[in-house]
């Protein structure tokens, strides 16, 4: 479901390039629970934002559910993002003006869905993240591991094929941290719901069936987690 | 250097009000390296923003840095911020249009610095959290984690008499957690730093001397940590 060839992404910032990813292959099967480590800087959210479609490589190859990206048009990469991917920002990105039940739909609002069917489905996915009671709540009236829990709520309500989860409990305690790992793992075993998380914890690393690491842009491992 | 007593925070959201904080009596003398953890939702910004004069009680009195704060005007209460307080927050608030150098620099613009003055005590700040070869990037250019230690080097930079951080290692790896804890440390120690640091980590909440947990807007314990 992702495949990238010879990935390369460059910044230039002045007369610096930054060379955040450097010549990587990565190819992950459908109903894999991938996750990422590495130092900061290391690359981790620029490849989470490329396998995402949310930007492109500066060379090499990508394929999403099967798709060529590299001569799809932004409308086109906009449309397989909604059809097939969940996405959980480092910085969760949820809408100011709208509040949570708001914010968990718009994934449903992208689709078309009826009004009635929109506030079903993110009552649903809100309460299975523990936050029934802030359905009305803005962001700006949220602690941060609540904020992340909306962020993480939006991203599982369409059902999406793959989600690609950027620090997805940095801001949850241990208690809420477990939660999330749970329903991330019941998605993956139940309905095949691919997953590739970065994250700074081991313990939540070693939910996922497959480790890898990134070193200044490069992948230095890949390999099984032994005990799952 | 903090004293809160009978402090209560609520809020009202339409017909429901949120009790974020109820009843905290807190006592923070100068040179402690106090750490606070609890559950997601459970006060610990809120408390971290009253203890920062960045938010006002709803009842209950405060004094910081020896000053009563009840009556001071917003005004007075930037002042005192400025003078005594460095601040890491949860999401870390960087101005979006200026680089990591210009950030760094703002609580010195604050109190008139000379330009000459500002750039060699901000870059010795960015240094120290390993982050000179990044002076001249934007927010937006800046990894979660580098944003974070920019973040870190601001609340430092005017060598303040308390420091309230909010998670300052949630989007770091752990060698980095460990660097920001060195120099929380050597700080604390050797200048005599006050530290109040909001964790969601045990093996940085035991970096301090006393750990306080907070469950549902109370204080529920509050223990010296044994070794350090
Ligand atoms: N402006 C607001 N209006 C209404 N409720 C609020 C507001 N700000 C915070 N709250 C509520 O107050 C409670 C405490 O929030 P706070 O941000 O202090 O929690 P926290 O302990 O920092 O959590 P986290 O670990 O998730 O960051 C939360 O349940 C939150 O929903
Ligand atoms: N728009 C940009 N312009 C210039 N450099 C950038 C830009 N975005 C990221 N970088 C740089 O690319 C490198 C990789 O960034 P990335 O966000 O992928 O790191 P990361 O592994 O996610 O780090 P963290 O764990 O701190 O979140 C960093 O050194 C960063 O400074
Ligand atoms: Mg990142
Ligand atoms: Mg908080």
């Amino acid at each position: 479901v992702v495949r990238l060839a010879g990935v390369t992404r460059s910044y230039r910032t002045g007369q610096v390039r930054v060379d955040a990813l450097r010549d990587v292959d990565l190819s992950v099967e459908s109903g894999e629970f991938v996750s990422i480590m590495g130092p900061s800087g290391s690359g981790k959210s620029t490849l989470l934002n490329l396998v995402g479609c949310l930007d492109r490589p500066t060379s090499g190859s990508r394929e999403i559910a099967g798709q060529l990206t590299d001569r799809m048009s932004d409308g086109a990469l906009a449309d397989l993002r909604n059809r097939f991917l969940g996405f959980v920002f480092q910085d969760f990105r949820l809408m100011p003006d709208l509040d949570a039940l708001a914010n968990v739909e718009l994934p449903l609002v992208y689709r078309g869905l009826p009004a009635r069917e929109r506030h079903r489905l993110a009552r649903a996915a809100l309460e299975e993240v523990g936050l029934a009671a802030r359905a009305h709540h803005r962001p700006a009236q949220l602690s941060g591991g609540e904020q992340q829990r909306v962020a993480i709520a939006r991203a599982l309500v369409g059902q999406p094929a793959l989600i690609l989860a950027d620090e997805p409990t940095g801001a949850l305690d241990s208690q809420s941290s477990r939660m999330i790992m749970a329903i991330f793992q019941r998605l993956n075993r139940e309905r095949g719901l691919t997953i590739v998380q970065v994250t700074h914890d081991e313990r939540v690393a070693r939910h996922g069936g497959r480790l890898i690491r990134l070193l200044d842009g490069r992948v230095v491992s890949d390999e099984p987690v032994v005990e799952r």
